[in-house]
């Protein structure tokens, strides 16, 4: 059983993707796989076809726990048509960051929250917001590992070094056990020196951390996203479909060999 | 004289690209440029080659007015080698927004340090985070008109409408001047079926802000940001630096007849 945060300093590193279809395809492998869509844009949400905010998500939960009135995130499960178990996201998570800044043990919501689940599922993906406000770094320590996604271009390697100068506290200071997963490159063309280069220069930096498999650029991804999908119930043989389930292949044998 | 806000409610849209590169072709024209990096994330001004984050810088300036010592964004302006200025970001505006929480009158903050600088300049544009926070609010008080770039996929569009519900409350109580200037297509395929759909549904929904110009994919507009400039002086015949020309046109025409 292991929890992963999808995070990354960077927008549009394909973070909400790798958490649907990783998650996906590890359901396919016959995975209980729980989703938790901790961004205010609810954009995992979306994909999923949750198009309106239900009374119960990780916001409404998180409220009662700062209220003292104890949370119960098993309320706020969506079985979704392919089998993964979402909880939504809120536009109000916008604000909870405000609502939890005074909080003693702030840092722990989302760990003290999921507890009661971590044993009814194999994986436990969060999907993060962007920037490392007080709901990634929850994410962060509720979570075993964290795995980046990210373009092979300057600015996102640079949200990758962001990123880890972060890591490096949280584990310091609040999680000890949260490993680093790897990089996992998104919208990758071989044909692309700065793709190739940008992989070349995180093999060299991070021994061992970044994934073999590479996530190609598919439009199949965002077709399948608009259509409330993932890329297995929309089209098995897209590239998009492919790539995540070898990535969950090699996911597989890292977090046992871990 | 007009202050631009880049923003909307979704990571990776080209919000960086767009600052940089329509800021660089206004400058071009004759224009006198300020760009403001508001995005702790500092990708602007690491697209522009600072990399050490400079003493004054944004922060500093808001940080100062804050403890009520009176800030002065002059004094963070950075000459480029382009001939445009800029107002570098800092890590530390990540945790600004916890520091103006309490603040009376937090939102005019960007809005009052602006003040003095507004007549030395033709356009000033102010890079946005990706979220609706409390910084992106204030660049938003502090602006004349707001413009979305966006590639044409679904979850962008949603963007687009979750960041124009902000808006019309930003309007409504806060910046009644505040003018949508319009939407910008950006990673723009006309192949692509979504690319297009995409860009209809907008010009349905917001009659006339769209603009004609779209940005294509052009890697050089992220090669030039790896060598830290623009694209007029990374590479001059490149798509890139031709699409920001033509949108630079596009845009001095709308802002003038506005
Ligand atoms: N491999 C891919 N090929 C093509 N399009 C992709 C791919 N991965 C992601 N996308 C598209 O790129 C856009 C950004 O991806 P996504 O929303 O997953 O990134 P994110 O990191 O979650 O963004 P944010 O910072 O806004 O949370 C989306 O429109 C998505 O459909
Ligand atoms: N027209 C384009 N063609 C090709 N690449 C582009 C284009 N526009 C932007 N990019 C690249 O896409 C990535 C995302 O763009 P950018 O950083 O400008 O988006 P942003 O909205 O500012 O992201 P964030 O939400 O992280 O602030 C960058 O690596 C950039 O170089
Ligand atoms: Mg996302
Ligand atoms: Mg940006």
């Amino acid at each position: 059983m292991s929890v992963i945060s999808i995070a990354i300093q960077k927008g549009g590193s394909g973070k909400t993707t790798t958490a649907l279809n990783l998650g996906a395809a590890l359901s396919q492998e016959g995975k209980k796989v729980l989703l938790i869509d901790a961004d205010p844009q609810a954009n995992l949400s979306q994909s999923l076809g949750i198009e309106d905010e239900p009374q119960f998500n990780l916001y409404s939960e998180l409220k009662k726990d700062i209220l003292q009135e104890g949370g119960d995130l098993s309320k706020a499960i969506v079985h979704t048509a392919a089998g993964i178990d979402v909880i939504p996201a809120s536009i109000d998570l916008a604000i909870v960051e405000l609502e939890m800044a005074g909080l003693m043990g702030r840092e722990y919501l989302i760990s003290d929250l999921l507890k009661p689940l971590v044993d009814e599922y194999d994986y436990i993906f969060i999907d993060c917001p962007h920037a490392i406000s007080l709901l990634t770094v929850n994410a962060l320590v509720a979570s075993d590992y964290v795995m980046l996604p990210l373009p092979g271009e300057f600015l996102p390697l640079k949200g990758v070094y962001g990123f880890m100068r972060q890591f490096e506290i949280i584990r310091k200071k609040l999680n000890p056990r949260l490993e680093l997963l790897g990089m996992v490159m998104t919208k990758y063309d071989e044909r692309k020196s700065m793709n190739v280069g940008v992989k070349k220069q995180l093999e060299e930096k991070f021994d061992g951390k970044v994934f073999h498999t590479v996530i190609r650029t598919n439009i199949q991804l965002a077709k399948a996203q608009e259509a409330g999908k993932d890329i297995f119930s929309y089209d098995r043989s897209a590239n998009g479909a492919k790539d995540y389930r070898q990535l969950a292949g090699e996911l597989m044998e890292r977090s046992y060999s871990e």
